[in-house]
């Protein structure tokens, strides 16, 4: 057993225990990624571990995974049972301790005797009201497939003596759930069952029951294992509707297009423009300036109307082998 | 980063989760130091990579040029380290896992 420490002390212990080593800063964020309640026993027990791993190397259970498993509440013929959902656990991770912490407080004598016996009090009558024999409990261990609705193959009952005073307890279920696990049935319940009236339902309260698993993974030196558990896009899909698949998502718009390599790429040649050596028969073969105009003509630009009429005559003109100039020109020309 | 040796050596790489979207579910450590290797494996190889013997021969079949093509053998991690991560599964419960060969410790030529 480990003693509990009150809730407050308890809280305390959980911020001291979310103190990461590597970046030296309380554990904030990863307090968030916890989530508000979440910082319960369970969460504290785990970030012990990982505090004593990243210390001082000690590989957890001498293993090198620790799953852990909250607890979910069920009433069943008036009576609390807690229901574990062993399924995350993956083929690969061989058991090898499965542990059962739970929070007990001792048992509560009614009201009458407090009042009457003082601490230490000598009269008779409080001798007289010495307690009975402490009231047995008992802690019921089931099996069951998923969605079966019996109550499950019982695979463990224990007794649980009443604590002197409020602590954490826990018992090795390691035989229970290996034997669970062996016959498929990864949903296990608890029950803790006492001869005493019922003390009614408890509340689902930070003090619920855990399940510890100490495994080894012989998957985790496989190449990429680390992708295998944590490489994730939806960490948690459950419920909420995957956001890209909008119902109405219409089809992607994009046309997808392939480019089609029309015949072998083997030169920069246009295609159907082939030159062939001299040599192969009745070949024409063009001289390269003629396929090739020089790419650097400079575009002419369009003449209006007006000038596309006298350029007409200026052709007429020009296809006369002398050229005529204005009567300036002609003198200056004879002058020279 | 520029001024690092050009030989086969160790450099520094810090992980941030966050930076590779994986913070949602991992609760600790938030970030890492895992170090690369990066640099130069030619001949002659200095004992500081220390180079496997293939890897010497095959330095020395490059360098010697008998074989057209032969790459200068790689700078890779030699030693490694584990990480523990705490993280959610998808149920929400919390894990532990030591995952092997998650940071460097020293570079080699192999």
């Amino acid at each position: 057993s480990h003693t509990a420490p009150a809730w407050s002390a308890q809280s305390a212990a959980a911020d001291g225990l979310l103190r990461d080593k590597h970046s030296q800063r309380p554990l904030g964020d990863g307090a968030a990624t916890l989530g508000p309640g979440a910082q319960d026993m369970v969460a504290v027990h785990m970030i012990r571990l990982y505090e004593k791993y990243s210390r001082r190397g000690a590989r957890p259970g001498g293993g090198n995974t620790v799953r852990s498993f909250r607890a979910k509440l069920e009433v069943v013929n008036q009576k609390a049972v807690y229901f574990f959902n062993l399924t995350s656990m993956q083929d690969s991770e061989m058991i090898l301790t499965a542990t059962f912490h739970f929070y007990s407080e001792p048992l509560r004598w009614p009201r009458a005797r407090e009042m009457l016996c003082k601490p230490r009090a000598k009269n008779a009558s409080c001798r007289l009201l010495s307690p009975g024999p402490p009231v047995r409990q008992h802690l019921l261990f089931r099996s069951l497939s998923q969605n079966t609705a019996t109550q499950g193959l019982l695979r463990g009952a224990m007794a649980v003596a009443p604590p002197p005073r409020a602590l954490w307890q826990a018992k090795d279920i390691s035989h229970i759930v290996k034997a669970a696990r062996r016959d498929g049935e990864l949903l296990l319940s608890a029950q803790l069952d006492s001869e005493e009236r019922d003390p009614g339902v408890p509340s689902s309260s930070p003090h619920a029951p855990y399940i510890l698993i100490y495994a080894n993974d012989l998957a985790i030196s496989e190449p990429n294992s680390v992708a295998v558990t944590l490489q994730r896009y939806d960490p948690f899909p459950a419920g909420d509707p995957e956001p890209r698949a909008a119902p109405n998502i219409s089809a992607d718009p994009r046309v997808r297009r392939a480019a089609q390599a029309t015949g072998p790429l083997q030169d920069n040649e246009l295609p159907g423009l082939d030159e062939r050596p001299a040599h192969a028969p009745h070949v024409q073969h063009y001289h390269k300036h003629e396929l090739w105009p020089s790419p650097f003509r400079a575009l002419k630009p369009r003449p209006g109307r007006k000038d596309r009429r006298r350029k007409d005559q200026d052709m007429f003109m020009a296809s006369s082998q002398v050229l005529d100039f204005d009567e300036k020109t002609m003198q200056k020309a004879r002058r020279k | 980063q520029w001024d690092e040796p050009r030989v086969c050596s160790r450099r520094y790489l810090k992980v941030d989760f966050a930076d590779i979207g994986w913070n949602e579910w991992i609760i600790s450590p938030k970030s890492f130091d895992a170090y690369y290797c990066a640099g130069a494996c030619e001949f002659p190889m200095p004992k500081i990579v220390r180079p496997s013997n293939h890897a010497t021969i095959q330095s020395i079949v490059r360098a010697v040029g008998i074989v057209p093509g032969i790459p200068e053998p790689c700078c890779v991690p030699d030693k490694m380290n584990s990480l523990g991560v705490l993280f959610l599964d998808e149920n929400r419960n919390v894990v532990l896992k030591v995952y092997p060969n998650m940071s460097v410790e020293t570079c080699a030529c192999r």
